[in-house]
């Protein structure tokens, strides 16, 4: 059988975090390899990368899905796409808030509607719609790294919002 | 981030991309992951690819589709792929903002980061599994 099927976590500067969780990374990774190549034995390249990126998100370890980074005000919220090359085909959601499961959303998205994106509160319309699973919420990790970051912008020390830095300092409300 | 590029033995190519975002985002912030021809693109023929790194750069620069432009014109993979990171980097001036994984419609593999980390791997049938974590691994 002719196929491939790559995937990727994410791409940045290297921190020591990454190195203390390697083993767990690299398993991640094989896990989606491996169900991405029996989707491909059985289906089509566009259920191999929905396989795969299913369980990359459902692992919790990478930031997308159960292991997703939070936003300024502490919150997930999710973006995902798939486009399927045979007739350039697009199904995509953002700021998705309740499923963990966005790339199976973004392919009912693909499937279910006339729209290529749908997002917020529409997004979570169509997963409460078609029964997905409830995102369980933060992970220990993402909450910590959110804790220090937001400690970070407040000593001035992080540097990738610089716009953000007055707003991210004062959230709205009392 | 994270992303899955593939190939099947009809010669669909296909792509997937979902994300988290960029810690600390402000809410309703959209990066390149849900955009066509940003963080995501496949089409029969030319190329799958995925991205994963600085959504806003990623999507002002339209990697995906940059690369697919280059090969629809006749650019091998491994060198569109180099050609769109660099030409990124130099743009915007800064490194550790982008990671490409992509499979064209032979079935190669490539990739092309400006990044010191770069979570990828790939696998073909009957060949052992391949991940690596370091860039240049």
């Amino acid at each position: 059988m002719r196929g491939i099927i790559a995937v990727h976590g994410g791409a940045g500067r290297l921190r020591k975090s990454l190195l203390e969780s390697r083993r767990e990374l690299e398993e991640g990774l094989r896990d989606a390899l491996h169900a991405g190549m029996s989707a491909l034995a059985t289906g089509s390249s566009l259920d191999a990368v929905e396989a795969a990126v299913r369980v990359l998100e459902s692992s919790g370890i990478f930031n997308a899905g159960k292991g997703a980074a939070l936003n300024a005000y502490g919150q997930v919220e999710l973006d995902a796409g798939v486009m399927f090359g045979r007739d350039l085909s697009f199904g995509a959601v953002a700021a998705q808030r309740y499923t963990w499961n966005a790339v199976s959303l973004a392919r009912k998205v693909m499937e279910l509607t006339d729209h290529i994106l749908l997002v917020g509160p529409g997004a979570d319309e169509l997963a409460k719609r078609l029964g997905m699973e409830l995102h369980p919420g933060p992970t220990e990790r993402a909450r910590k790294l959110y804790e220090e970051l937001l400690e970070a912008v407040k000593k001035g020390e992080h540097d990738l919002w610089r716009k953000n830095r007055s707003l991210l300092l004062s959230p709205p409300g009392d | 981030t994270v992303g899955a590029v593939a190939l099947d033995s009809d010669g669909n190519l296909a792509a997937a991309t979902s994300t988290g975002g960029i810690s600390l985002k402000l809410p309703g912030r959209v990066g390149d992951t849900p955009l066509p021809g940003a963080g995501v693109y496949a089409e029969n023929g030319v190329v799958a690819i995925s991205a994963t790194g600085v959504g806003e750069l990623i999507a002002r620069y339209l990697a995906a589709f940059r690369v697919a432009e280059l090969m629809r014109r006749g650019t091998p993979l491994a060198e569109a792929l180099g050609q769109v990171v660099s030409n990124m980097t130099n743009f915007f001036g800064r490194r550790n903002t982008v990671g490409l994984i992509a499979v064209d419609a032979t079935g190669a593999y490539g990739e092309a980061t400006n990044c010191e980390v770069f979570l990828r791997g790939f696998a073909k049938p009957g060949e052992p599994v391949k991940v690596g974590v370091l860039a240049e691994e």
